[in-house]
């Protein structure tokens, strides 16, 4: 379930329609101060269902969204896609690639994630149908295709939009989504600038809460 | 039954403080362990307890561990975050200039425990030292052609100036 | 009579975020002013106001500091720093890896910034960025021969190896 | 009024009696982490009156004693001395060096910095004489010898010193010291280790204290 691609448009200093390709084992990125570098890691945990303005480094939601330059007008909306593979398992159970279950053995049953539920709206915004997890075993993300397009969007009017694979859903199914596979936007998954001694620095139930992420 | 959360946290321990973990890896040897700490009844508790952490590297005994220096505290933050990773991978790991402290020393183990885990996760790394950026498979430069406006090329290490500027690359 | 604060306060501002003040020595242009906020009565209050700063490097329109990247926050401090030097020089500064999240060019810049105080003060500045140690008129070398005890040898820039090791040098 | 010197001996990982001196316009202290860089600065700020053990990176103030290592016992005590520069004046009152004045313009008696008292302790633990800052108009330092030692002494069993030119004196005396000189531990003349955005992310409070430290 390697995250593949991100596309960010009208977010933060990416004014234009820009991709990342993450199609190897380390990818650099690099570049001058103040140039958008961590703007991209702003993009990701914003996807990832990131509610405070502050911890993108904003006051209001809506500092997202490009605010214009000396040459360019300020953008209408912002919107970040991020794309995950989720190939067929060989095995056949995605349970099966889980680290905790001991080769051989199956997993007992009460540590499996909850049933989650995602639900699709449609353009009336009526609920228009439901993945539950247990329907799609062989792949690690609940949805029965061979790559996830996760898309959020806002404009400038404060209209919002979460997407999966292109149908609209709320912000509670990203996080359904997601559910116990390590991503997060408090995950353990994401170093941010500054923040490296954070963990250590942090007090005893935050560390714990770090763990319980990965558990 | 133990439950999830003694599994992985008995999990990062080992790896993280034992004879073959992360730690002593990337300092060489010394020792680390992190450990329960006793809830107000006194008790240690697997549903409420905080977490402690203990890192000594070689040679030394810090009390707390904000005695460690600023380069100590970033190698052993990335010691404990690859324990984590070793035992319950997630599908990526974004590291935003967590070598900004290190010496180039430390810049070197630091890359080298990079490529310990490219068989369970990859990797997404923000920096500024040279060393880091020749140890990516690939490289893209964010910079800004029109002040206020980030554009993407892609660059080799050897565009990559001496002053960190990047010279031309292939436009996205 | 104003008071001291109203002076150093009115005098750090023109260092700061005047024409040719230290923000946009700095960046190389861009704008940059500190104010006062009225307090809660609504009025700006030379006792008890608090300072806000704001900071536009060239070309940009960030609403609040907050939104500057790593290298651009730590430029604008030293940018701050140096106009408060300005105004009111202290026997000595010193800076312990202020110059960690800066690029290449930037680094070359805060080096430069640190001729322009000699005349008032003096700088020690601790640093890993090879650069830096070339702008020092002294170098001094701290290492663990013995492990966990610091020892202070005095070296010349050539002995700060590539790999940030400090070659021999003589013990004090 | 220079720092010209800095010595340590038995402070952090200084378990010998260490030197450095600031005898050129930039020094640089360079070497591997972890080598005592930045107790260098602890040991700064320890001398200059700094109370929290938690600002000097410990949980008590013993923390910065030498704790011992692998191959040296732990010290007794740990001592710290900071030698200025304090040459006499060629126009003879320090106040004429204060960038306030306006050239020409001696300075309202209301800027100047109260009497001060700095009170010398004999061994008896008695007050045994008192300088006045206006005493010693032409020197910057309210001492009058071209050089002031500062120390601070701390016994692993809790009894602390503070000397200047190796008489004892109060925390409070190397306080008024440095009254007005723009050097204190809080002051805008050290900027520690991870710190630098410091200033910035403070608040509007917060940044008015530092400006007044200025004043
Ligand atoms: N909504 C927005 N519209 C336009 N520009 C924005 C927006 N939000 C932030 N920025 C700009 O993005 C820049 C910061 O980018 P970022 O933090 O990604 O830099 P960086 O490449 O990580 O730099 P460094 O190497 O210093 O860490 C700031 O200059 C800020 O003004
Ligand atoms: N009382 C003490 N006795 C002995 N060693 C101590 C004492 N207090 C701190 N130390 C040691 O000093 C070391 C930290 O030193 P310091 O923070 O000065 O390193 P540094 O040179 O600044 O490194 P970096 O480049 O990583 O910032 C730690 O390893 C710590 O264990
Ligand atoms: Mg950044
Ligand atoms: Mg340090």
């Amino acid at each position: 379930m390697r995250l593949s691609k991100v596309t960010l448009s009208g977010f933060k200093s990416f004014a234009d329609h820009t991709e990342f390709h993450f199609d190897e084992g380390i990818i650099g990125i690099v570049g001058p101060n103040g140039c958008g570098k961590s703007n991209v890691v702003d993009a990701i945990k914003w996807v990832l269902g990131e509610r405070s303005a502050k911890s993108l480094r904003g006051t209001a939601m809506a500092d997202v969204i490009f605010a214009g330059s000396a040459v360019r007008k300020p953008a209408g909306s912002a919107a970040v896609t991020l794309c995950f593979d989720n190939p067929r398992l060989a095995s056949g159970d995605a349970r099966m690639h889980d680290p905790f279950a001991t080769p051989g053995e199956t997993r007992p049953a009460e540590l499996d994630s909850p049933e989650i539920e995602i639900e699709w709206i449609d353009e009336a915004g009526a609920e228009s149908g439901v993945v539950r997890r247990g329907a799609v075993r062989d792949r690690l993300l609940p949805v029965d295709t061979d790559s996830v397009d996760v898309t959020r969007r806002l404009w400038a009017d404060g209209r919002s939009e979460y997407l999966i694979n292109n149908r609209k859903v709320r912000l509670r199914d990203i996080k359904d989504l997601f559910f116990d596979t390590g991503i997060g936007t408090d995950g353990y998954g994401i170093i941010e600038q500054g923040k490296v001694a954070a963990l250590l620095e942090a007090n005893p139930a935050e560390r714990r809460a770090v763990l319980e992420e990965a558990a | 039954c133990r439950t999830r959360f003694e599994m992985v946290f008995q999990a990062v321990r080992e790896h993280f403080g034992g004879t073959d973990g992360m730690f002593r890896r990337l300092f060489g040897g010394g020792s680390a362990d992190i450990y329960l700490l006793p809830t107000e009844s006194g008790e240690i508790d697997w549903l409420e307890s905080g977490i402690e952490i203990r890192a000594k590297p070689p040679g030394k005994e810090p009390r707390v561990i904000n005695q460690l220096s600023g380069g100590e505290k970033s190698m052993t933050t990335v010691a404990l975050l690859m324990a984590i990773f070793r035992s319950r991978p997630a599908p990526f790991c974004i590291l935003d200039e967590v070598d900004a402290a290190l010496d180039e020393a430390n810049v070197e183990r630091f890359c080298g425990s990079l490529s310990w885990f490219l068989d369970r996760s990859h990797f997404i790394v923000i920096t500024h030292h040279k060393r880091t950026m020749q140890a990516c498979h690939k490289l893209y430069g964010v910079t800004m052609p029109q002040r206020g406006v980030s554009r993407r090329v892609s660059v080799r290490f050897d565009q990559v100036g001496r002053d960190g500027k990047i010279q031309a690359g292939v436009e996205a």
